[in-house]
């Protein structure tokens, strides 16, 4: 096991105990800054953790940003590894990130399907959803990004257990959801909700529901543009961008919905590279090319977010 | 542990609405087995799915009798998995 966070192989893919370990670590190297939530229990029990990052007040504006929702997506929580150690590492020494840090909170939820995730480890690398035993079925497991309340039960998702998009018994019937939508709500004041699965290379904001454009699609979409050229600045991964409804399919449930209609305006859902040749079995040596080139979007939209309060 | 022996990953490219229709009416056939890593929607969007070495033949056929352009994405996704493992332990042992 690594000593510290700079002994840490972020240029490798983890199981769920190394990746827990990695927080504690950060946290204990950095307590000024790091600190750590468990927001809940996932269906199989294991605690939901998120890493608080805080320099000030409590209660401050703050940037939601999960990763590993979906199981196999391996990619996101390794990015979300990276990105934690970038924050700790930069605070202090980049002025851009300094001066969203010293605004805005971030918090940042690593795992967000610990059972799953455990599950592609030991038994079965393809698997997507929660592990929850749906009662009259033998298939298992609720696709969490069609489990909000926003859409539910909506054409873009399943009501069929043994569906990858089955939608759950009812909204937020998932802990590892309903841990996050409470959280937000006794936050209150989370301004930006950024949700990162993986792969086809996309930014995507509200809605997935329908094909109604939401409020402030002309501000998403500038946004989403800036963002995704920085990204591409660096190794030229192309990304596409737009509503989900419109850029993929009708999606009815989904994270950035709800996000959005909780009044977290700049909620996005990221869909990572794979540049065509990997699907979700994304080389190891990629992944901090990946991380890197995603977190160029990420400060862009937390600068944005930074510099227009509402 | 489940393991995947010859599946294959097949990137499909579908031509026109009626192809994405075909390629819907195959993700029904839920005896393939079928597990779309993307689902067939449009087509600006490459269509990934994985099939299992029980059902390549016949998935083989019919984009063959239906003239549905595809590529193979990954020959034998085992083979991918098994490299990622050795990755993770030869980090561990480093």
């Amino acid at each position: 096991q690594p000593r510290t966070t700079d002994d840490y192989d972020y240029a490798n893919y983890h199981t769920l105990s190394e990746i827990n370990s990695f927080m504690d670590m950060l946290v204990e190297e950095n307590p000024k800054l790091v600190s750590k939530i468990v927001i809940g229990k996932s269906y199989e029990g294991r605690e939901l953790n998120v890493l608080k990052f805080s320099t000030g007040a409590t209660k401050r504006p703050g940037i939601w940003i999960d990763t590993g929702i979906h199981a196999r997506e391996w990619i996101t929580p390794a990015s979300g590894t990276w990105f934690a150690k970038k924050i700790a590492t930069d605070y202090g020494r980049d002025p851009a990130l300094t001066a969203i840090l010293d605004k805005l909170d971030i918090f940042l939820e690593l795992v967000t399907n610990p059972d799953g995730y455990e599950y592609t480890h030991t038994t079965n690398r393809m698997w997507r959803k929660t592990r929850r035993i749906n009662t009259g079925s033998s298939c298992v497991g609720v696709d969490p990004n069609r489990n909000w309340g926003t859409g539910f039960g909506g054409a873009g998702s399943s009501s069929n257990p043994c569906s990858e998009t089955y939608r759950g018994p009812s909204a937020y019937s998932e802990p590892e959801v309903r841990s996050i939508v409470d959280f937000t709500k006794s936050h209150g004041n989370l301004k930006a909700f950024l949700t990162i699965h993986s792969y086809s290379q996309m930014m995507l904001y509200p809605y997935g529901d329908t094909s109604i454009p939401c409020v402030d699609e002309v501000e998403l979409d500038e946004l989403a543009l800036k963002a995704a050229t920085d990204l591409e600045s660096l190794y030229g991964t192309k990304y596409t961008f737009g509503s989900t409804f419109n850029t993929i399919y009708q999606a009815s449930g989904v994270t950035t919905d709800w996000a959005y209609d909780q009044g977290i305006k700049y909620s996005y859902t990221f869909e990572l590279r794979d540049n065509g040749y990997y699907g979700f079995i994304l080389p190891a040596n990629q992944i901090i090319p990946t991380a890197e080139e995603t977190w160029l979007a990420l400060m862009v939209i937390m600068e944005h977010t930074k510099n227009n309060p509402y | 542990k489940e393991t995947f022996e010859g599946h294959q990953v097949l990137r499909i490219t579908a031509k026109d609405e009626v192809e994405i229709s075909l390629l819907k009416e195959l993700s029904g056939q839920e005896d393939l087995q079928l597990d779309f890593w993307m689902d067939p929607v449009d087509v600006s969007l490459p269509v990934d799915v994985r099939v299992p070495f029980h059902s390549l033949q016949a998935v083989r056929a019919f984009l063959g009798y239906h003239e549905i352009h595809y590529e193979i994405m990954i020959q034998d996704l085992q083979d991918l998995l098994d490299k990622e493992q050795r990755e993770m332990m030869r980090s561990r042992v480093f």
